[in-house]
């Protein structure tokens, strides 16, 4: 089970620092400081959502830093054309959830 | 918190 996390360390870099200029609050994001980002995308509002399902792993309405690695990472797959999975395939799970 | 009717954690839902 020692499957490396698909998201690359230079892109962990990249959503580390949007998910910093949001303001967490304990190292974590509302959904209402996330929704908008999200919706920035352009992306229907049913795939935003399966997103947030899709990254809100302990399904607190809240994203840690790691979960909203995961939420972005799927919006810039499905901008690229690629469909958001049903469920969470388990390179997708951060290595700190599994 | 969320006006969804159900225990939804969703904001886009």
């Amino acid at each position: 089970v020692d499957i490396p996390w698909v998201v690359k360390p230079e892109e962990k870099m990249k959503f580390d620092s949007i998910f910093d200029s949001l303001g967490p609050v304990g190292g974590i994001l509302t959904g209402d400081k996330v929704k908008p980002v999200l919706l920035n995308s352009k992306l229907p509002v049913d795939i935003l959502g399966r997103v947030w399902e899709l990254s809100d792993l302990d399904r607190d309405g809240m994203l840690d830093r790691d979960e909203f690695s995961v939420a972005m990472y799927l919006v810039y797959r499905a901008l690229e054309g690629e469909p958001v999975p049903m469920s969470l395939p388990p390179p997708l799970v951060p290595p700190s959830k599994r | 918190q969320y006006p969804t009717g159900g225990s939804s954690t969703n904001p886009f839902l």
